[in-house]
């Protein structure tokens, strides 16, 4: 159950960047989907990771601290998150 | 007097490596977009 706190202690984390990047990013409504459509894509053992909790805390300080490098956090995050999506096995037809 | 001019409402795209970060970004979105 270690992961499963650390698992919700990061996804309480990552609501939070979203909800300030959220205001931020009005713009160009499709970066937020897009970066939930990544964190719907990683996988399990990567989003109840310490790694994960770190980047994220990283990034949620620094936005805070500067806003006018907002697209290089989201940017970061999406990157980390990529890295770590779930490799999709292709089951090819016989 | 005047108000101090807010200096606090930085743009987004006047960092230039924010600029480059988001032009990745919006970038990547389309392409996505365009493979889904």
């Amino acid at each position: 159950n270690k992961g499963q706190c650390m698992s919700a202690e990061n996804k309480k984390l990552f609501e939070e960047f979203v909800d300030y990047c959220s205001g931020l990013t009005e713009d160009h409504p499709e970066v937020i989907p897009f970066l939930k459509g990544r964190l719907a894509n990683a996988n399990q053992t990567y989003l109840s990771s310490v790694e994960f909790r770190n980047v994220l805390g990283r990034c949620l300080t620094r936005v805070q601290s500067k806003r006018s490098k907002i697209y290089v956090y989201i940017n970061e995050l999406c990157t980390s998150l990529k890295a770590n999506s779930q490799k999709r096995k292709l089951t090819l037809k016989p | 007097g005047a108000d101090a001019p807010d200096d606090d409402d930085d743009d987004d795209d006047d960092d230039p490596e924010n600029r480059i970060a988001k032009k990745m970004l919006l970038e990547e979105i389309k392409a996505n977009l365009s493979t889904e």
